[in-house]
């Protein structure tokens, strides 16, 4: 049991590596509180942006948490990539900068899994491939798709 | 395995049929608060079983219902590509149907024909789909993950691996 | 201990319907569960936006909640207005026309309260009498005054 | 009552001395993620009192002490000005500043003179100023304030009233 826990562990470790790297400049991983015995302790979520001191995810600020928790989310899925992510508002704590580079991030793994985001900001809308604008009329909801272009208006 | 498409009647705010046909890479869905963008995602999990009213942000099921209209029941249907078989239903296309009835009463269907709640569960689970899966980030849920303590994260990673 | 409860509840919901209407198109109030025996039930928050159905806060939108418990807050004040109000984006799940809205509401309430937003919208920040700028070099933060014009260009 | 500077050294990310001075009306602070926003904000309810590391974000006092620099103090000073007089010391501006040393122990000081936790949480108290009033919002605690239930809205509003 411990040893297959391990070993999923470093894979799990392995995978927050990778993909946090490719979101922003830094470096993000997972720590046992007790490696002799994991059952015993918890695990640490760890995160260290451009050059500064790693901390752990609770005494990060309100946007490197959002970050490092997608990272986090993405390297424990189950089956590795999921099939489909919904992601709801997952930028709203992101600086312009941050959500460019999730933006571009989300967009190269739309590759190889679907992705359906909910967002506001056109930074992320105009990395879409298909964009759906949802409208509300006396309290009933409408969706039509939308072009990029249209859409920068829409917003404002 | 992804979603092609989303059918909704009667869900939430959506009271009018509305379909929306997904690409397989980066789909996006904006626009004002309140216009409805939740109510999709909501409407994903509720096709795809959920049972907890409390995920899908209501107190009770019959909340879903779309209010102020005639038409008294909620329909959501989701289809899933399954060029690779990993749903084991003998379809290219896999649409499930979830229907919602005033008085609490629930049917399913698999591509038009009527099937029981349970079988619909063990086919998704068959492909590692789940209404409830980490794949699916509703809005506000990051600060809860951002802010786990390590005990938490280590019955969660307990539960996944 | 009933009737001081009462009046002072009245007091709040009188203001909450006062503020929530300078922000927003729409009504908002507070409902006693109980109205006989306040104490043995909760109170309900109700928002009621455009031509939409009323709704207790719960089942409102993310960015719907936002505006009605900001509205709720304010009306609570044990000393109103308060001396000084510090927000800490609390414009995150906004749309724009909402962010808009709430900037021109505290653009007015910094009249008689004095008013530090934390934001990163251009939108909230344009309406500011003072921006002040953070920045973080190698883990140490400086903060320097900003003119409005040097912020749009600093954001993007 | 409103505050007119304050003043950081050796809090949290601000390892230099820091000054802002606030205007009367709007103020804005923006800046990347990252950057000691939000530690402004807990700056200001440091050098008002807080004494729940929990509500200043840290497990422990002794982080709000900036990490990496030789100083090993924390020093927040805040000036409020008192033109009403409703804070009971006799000056039009009235300076707090709170000092945090290493080994834990921590001094007071108001307008420069030593002075005791308790002498200055009533003198504030007396001006209906405190560090974790309704007045301050930190970041993501809007969610919390929506999501609350009627029963916890009760309680809340009884503690107020
Ligand atoms: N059963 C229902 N019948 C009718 N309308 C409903 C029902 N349930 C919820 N709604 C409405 O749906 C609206 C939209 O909610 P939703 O949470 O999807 O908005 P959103 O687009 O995600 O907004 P935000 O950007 O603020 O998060 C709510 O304002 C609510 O009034
Ligand atoms: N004791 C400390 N010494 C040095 N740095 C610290 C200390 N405590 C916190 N920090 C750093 O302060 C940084 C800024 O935190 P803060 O929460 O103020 O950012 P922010 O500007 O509010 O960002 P966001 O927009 O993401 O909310 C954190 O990244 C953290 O690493
Ligand atoms: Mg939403
Ligand atoms: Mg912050």
């Amino acid at each position: 049991k411990k040893e297959a826990f391990i070993k999923s562990f470093e894979q799990i470790d392995k995978r927050l590596r990778e993909i946090f790297k490719q979101i922003v400049d830094g470096n993000a991983w997972l720590e046992l509180e007790n490696p002799d015995n994991p059952f015993d302790g918890g695990v640490f979520l760890i995160g260290q942006f451009g050059d500064k001191q790693p901390r752990e995810s609770a005494s990060l600020s309100g946007g490197e948490k959002a970050v490092l928790s997608v990272a986090f989310l993405m390297a424990i899925q189950s089956s590795y990539p999921a099939n489909f992510y919904i992601f709801d508002e997952i930028d709203a704590n992101l600086d312009a900068e941050k959500a460019e580079k999730l933006g571009n991030f989300l967009k190269k793994w739309s590759m190889s899994s679907q992705i359906i985001l909910i967002s506001l900001k056109d930074t992320m809308l105009s990395k879409a491939d298909k964009v759906f604008g949802v409208y509300e009329r006396e309290g009933v909801s409408q969706v039509i798709p939308l072009e990029m272009s249209k859409v920068s208006n829409e917003q404002q | 395995v992804y979603i092609l498409k989303l059918e909704l009647k009667g869900f939430k705010s959506f009271r009018d049929h509305t379909t929306l046909e997904f690409t397989k890479g980066f789909n996006a869905i904006t626009g004002k608060n309140g216009s409805g963008k939740s109510n999709i995602l909501d409407a994903i999990r509720f096709a795809l079983g959920s049972n907890s009213p409390k995920s899908l942000r209501e107190s009770r099921m019959s909340r879903l219902i779309n209010e102020g209209s005639r038409n008294k029941f909620a329909r959501v249907s989701i289809t899933l590509s399954n060029e690779n078989g990993s749903i084991p239903v003998n379809s290219e296309k896999v649409t499930i149907t979830r229907e919602l009835m005033e008085d609490g009463t629930q049917r399913y269907f698999l591509n038009g024909k009527r099937i029981t709640k349970n079988a619909i569960e063990d086919l998704l689970a068959a492909a590692s789909i789940s209404s409830d899966g980490l794949n699916i980030v509703p809005q506000g849920s990051l600060n809860t993950i951002a802010d786990m303590s390590p005990s938490d994260r280590m019955q969660l990673l307990q539960e996944i691996i």
